[in-house]
């Protein structure tokens, strides 16, 4: 494609192919998107993160990202489209106008290029970073079992060879630390929301423990009103909570590290499926799921503009 | 490329805790490869687990003696990523 307007938001794509995406984007919408690159991976690719921002110094800023979980093809598949329909609606939606005149947006596509570059060369069904561990013959990290807060917890495990291999150490990816770092550089994050899939889920904090978190009850209600305006599309339900409630005990994840780390509306997104593909959700959903979640991104941010803190 | 043949996604409904609890058992058993896309938590939600095509026998034995219903989600993973990578292909194309 030679502009973002070819680009096949209907099909999944590479990770070059993602990049070209963003520096196209970048080069059509200069006075709008630029592209910071806040690290490297442990393979040595970098963390590009696309900035929508229409001025000013020192903005709250909103957070989403997308790709942690390599396999989870339809997530960087819906920020992609995210990240056109940004500049799209930006001086046409007067919601998202009013949006972005306050706050600058953040959309890290690929979190975990590594792993999603091991996807589409070696193995489809890859979860993790792509650390070598020393003394194991397994590979990676998960990188939602690295942060902070909760790290080492039962809801984690200590062995390579896992899925939910915690790493040598909180922070240990550089994928997860770039982020950190990018966040409290800026300490100016109002939102952060992280989105995965595919169980049809709007998860909040705590995952690592059963106490509700201080704001719990405004959580849950913008849960409630976030996830009714995704099912309004298309009728896609879904279910929400702490993460510790709603599915497991889950510790060292990014949402309670957010959220510990003063940004209130704090969710981790588990986009669609409903029992039929999984992670392998056909491309002729990508637009549907990108659609849908949308609306419910919109009400986190619009709630987010409304409720200053 | 790891290619994934015969392998199958059952998507299991366990009915009580005690169901549960098997499932958290056949997690512990590295020899058979599982992959659980979805864990065992809760009889609330379904379990989804890839099983490799050398286990297939083992876990739907191990499933049929604990009368565990589960359903096929997905009969081929290789079939579904193949036809994933011919859109792509073909997207690639017809661009």
């Amino acid at each position: 494609p030679r502009s973002t307007d070819d680009y096949d938001y209907e099909n999944y794509h590479t990770l070059s192919e993602i990049n070209s995406f963003m520096d196209m984007l970048v080069q059509e919408n200069p006075k709008l998107v630029s592209k910071l690159v806040i690290g490297q991976s442990y393979e040595g690719r970098a963390l590009n993160v696309l900035k929508f921002s229409t001025g000013g110094t020192k903005r709250p800023g909103i957070w989403i990202d997308t790709g942690i979980h390599a396999r989870e093809w339809i997530t960087p598949a819906s920020g992609t489209w995210f990240a056109k329909k940004i500049v799209t609606e930006y001086g046409h939606d007067p919601a998202l106008t009013a949006i972005l005149d306050k706050f600058d947006i953040f959309l890290e596509l690929v979190t975990n290029p590594d792993g999603y570059e091991y996807t589409h060369s070696s193995n489809r069904m890859w979860r993790k970073t792509r650390r070598i561990n020393s003394g194991s013959s397994c590979i990676g990290v998960d990188p939602n079992r690295n942060w902070g807060t909760g790290y080492g917890g039962a809801g984690s495990s200590s062995n390579p060879c896992s899925e939910t291999y915690r790493g040598p150490g909180a922070y240990s990816e550089p994928e997860v630390k770039a982020i950190v770092d990018f966040t409290k550089s800026h300490g100016n994050l109002k939102a952060f929301l992280t989105i995965h899939s595919y169980s049809q889920m709007m998860l909040y904090p705590y995952g690592d423990t059963h106490k509700p978190c201080v704001d719990e009850a405004e959580l849950d209600e913008l849960a409630l009103k976030a996830s009714t305006a995704l099912e309004s599309l298309y009728g896609t339900k879904y279910t929400y909570g702490s993460t510790f409630n709603t599915i497991y005990q889950a510790s060292g994840v990014t949402t309670d590290w957010a959220y510990d780390e003063g940004i209130k509306y704090s969710y981790t997104f588990e986009l669609r499926d409903d029992g039929h593909y999984g992670f392998v959700l056909p491309a002729d959903q990508i637009i549907p799921t990108a659609q849908e979640t949308w609306l419910a991104l919109m009400v986190i941010m619009e709630h987010t503009k409304n409720n200053p803190y | 490329k790891e290619r994934f043949e015969g392998h199958q996604v059952l998507r299991i409904t366990a009915k009580n805790d005690a169901e549960i609890g098997l499932l958290k058992e056949l997690s512990k058993q590295e020899d058979l490869g599982l992959d659980f896309w979805t864990d065992p938590v809760d009889q609330s939600l379904p379990v989804d687990i890839r099983v490799p095509f050398h286990s297939l026998q083992g876990v739907r034995a191990f499933l049929g003696y604990h009368e565990i219903h589960y359903e096929i989600m997905i009969q081929d993973l290789q079939d579904l990523l193949d036809k994933e990578q011919r859109e792509m292909m073909r997207a690639r194309v017809l661009q």
